[in-house]
């Protein structure tokens, strides 16, 4: 509750509703702040009669940015509605982001006006947030399938230590609603970046090859990239991370970073003006910021500029100075202009014909300290970038103070 | 990860303003940068625990993930103003 305790000291309280979303009917509106008065009127004595004209207890209002009181909305997303506990004049108010994209539906494309609505007239009876996650008070917005909602036993007390039980024996505090209400179906996919409370199950992938030892003379890798400082070897679902902050090499899993994206890359790599790292296996790729998969990936390769022949890259890497990317597919390689986004005319050359002294494949490749670094089965060819030429040729684990 | 240098200043004006939203943080300015710090670290804490996250007073990725939720804009504590 609030401090103090405000409740209202009378079981008839009025509503009225000042004005509308654009973004629904009307009807729908009405609706939606009807069932959810219901909702609470289903668990105490309160009886919450609509007004259409002078000052109700609970006067709801959409409005944006600045509205009157010292609480200003902020755009789309962040905070999307407010209440204030019960009294006079602005107690009991429910007030609503326009800014917001509000809906009858529960999908992640708005947010559902039934369900902000239940949990601000909460705030205008008198509760304040739920640390019970699942709660209708919980602080944050939950899409939640709103045919047959049920209040949190939590809510329940809640509201019930300020008001006591329903008088008559009314319907089981577990609100049946008709199921009229169609909601339109969250999208299959679930949202690719992990929301923050969802931690990742111990998924037991079919058994993954086991991690190699680091200093295996035969360590060979699928993609390498550096990140924000940082160089990550990738191996099956394995990474090794290599930090200059700390002189260990740290051992993770693909899945430890991004829990949705599939092992075994192929190539990877940095734009480090972007904070984006790019991902590629088979002929899609993905890109990261952090932790976070921005959204719309996976993408297809040709939107790169590959033709259709090429169904996959062997490696990338990104130069820093000329903001060009090179792929290597093969005996050949591209160069990506980061730039204008699109791949440079005259290409793709013979890797030979550019960079002497390596005639092979490349299985990952890595940007470090003005060199490339060309990494082809368990060997890795240091070749100075200016020059394109060889300078020497190490196990490909030397990276891992072995 | 380390976060992205300017990303990181971002982020920590975010969560000053999430802080003094909803935590009643207040930053008083003094002459010792340490006591804000740390007068942050303790609203961070209470966040922390309040939403049931490894309680450790710094803005790691989880916790302002958490902050950037869609969300009421009711404190989660507040003395009654």
């Amino acid at each position: 509750t609030f401090p103090q305790r405000p409740t209202w000291k009378k079981e008839d309280v009025t509503y009225r509703i000042l004005n509308y979303t654009p973004d629904m009917l009307q009807a729908d509106v009405e609706e939606a702040i009807a069932r959810a008065f219901q909702l609470w009127s289903s668990v105490t004595p309160l009886r919450f009669t609509r007004v259409y004209g002078g000052q109700a207890d609970i006067m709801i209002s959409f409005a944006a940015g600045f509205h009157g009181d010292f609480y200003s909305f902020d755009g789309p997303g962040g905070t999307l509605a407010h209440a204030y506990p019960p009294g006079a004049g602005i107690g009991g108010d429910a007030h609503f982001d326009e800014d917001e994209n509000w809906t009858k539906f529960t999908t992640y494309s708005g947010y559902n006006l039934f369900l902000v609505t239940a949990h601000e007239l909460g705030h205008s009876l008198g509760l304040g947030h739920s640390n019970v996650f699942g709660a209708l008070m919980y602080p944050i917005y939950m899409a939640t399938d709103t045919r047959n909602y049920q209040l949190h036993q939590d809510d329940i007390d809640g509201i019930q230590a300020l008001y006591g039980p329903p008088k008559e024996s009314s319907a089981p505090p577990t609100k049946a609603f008709p199921p009229q209400e169609p909601t339109e179906m969250i999208p299959a996919e679930a949202p690719t970046e992990m929301s923050p409370r969802e931690e990742p199950t111990e998924m037991t992938p079919s058994k993954p090859p086991q991690r190699p030892d680091d200093c295996d003379p035969h360590l060979t890798f699928d993609a390498i990239t550096t990140l924000r400082g940082e160089t990550l070897f990738f191996k099956d679902s394995y990474v090794w991370r290599r930090s200059p902050y700390f002189s260990e090499i740290e051992r993770d899993t693909i899945f430890s970073f991004w829990p949705s994206l599939i092992a075994g890359f192929d190539a990877a790599y940095e734009v480090d003006n972007k904070d984006r790292v790019l991902f590629f296996k088979d002929d899609q790729y993905w890109a990261v910021s952090g932790y976070s998969i921005d959204p719309g990936f996976p993408k297809p390769i040709q939107n790169l500029g590959f033709p259709t022949s090429v169904r996959k890259i062997d490696a990338a890497v990104h130069n820093r100075n000329t903001k060009r990317t090179y792929f290597f597919v093969g005996n050949k390689y591209w160069s990506f202009n980061e730039n204008t986004q699109s791949m440079e005319r005259g290409y793709p050359r013979k890797i030979a014909a550019d960079f002497r002294g390596i005639s092979h494949p490349i299985d990952a490749a890595l940007q470090k300290n003005g060199y490339f670094y060309f990494f082809h089965g368990s060997k890795q060819y240091e070749v100075d970038i200016k020059k394109k030429k060889l300078i020497r040729i190490m196990k490909s684990n030397s990276w891992f103070n072995c | 990860f380390p976060v992205a240098p300017e990303k990181e200043k971002e982020d920590m004006q975010f969560a000053k303003k999430y802080l003094e939203n909803f935590y009643e943080f207040k930053e008083e300015k003094t002459l010792f940068k340490a006591k804000d710090l740390n007068q942050m670290s303790d609203k961070i804490r209470e966040m922390q625990s309040f939403f049931g996250l490894e309680v450790t007073g710094e803005l790691n990725p989880k916790t302002l993930d958490m902050m950037k939720q869609p969300r009421c804009g009711i404190p989660d504590v507040r003395s009654y103003s």
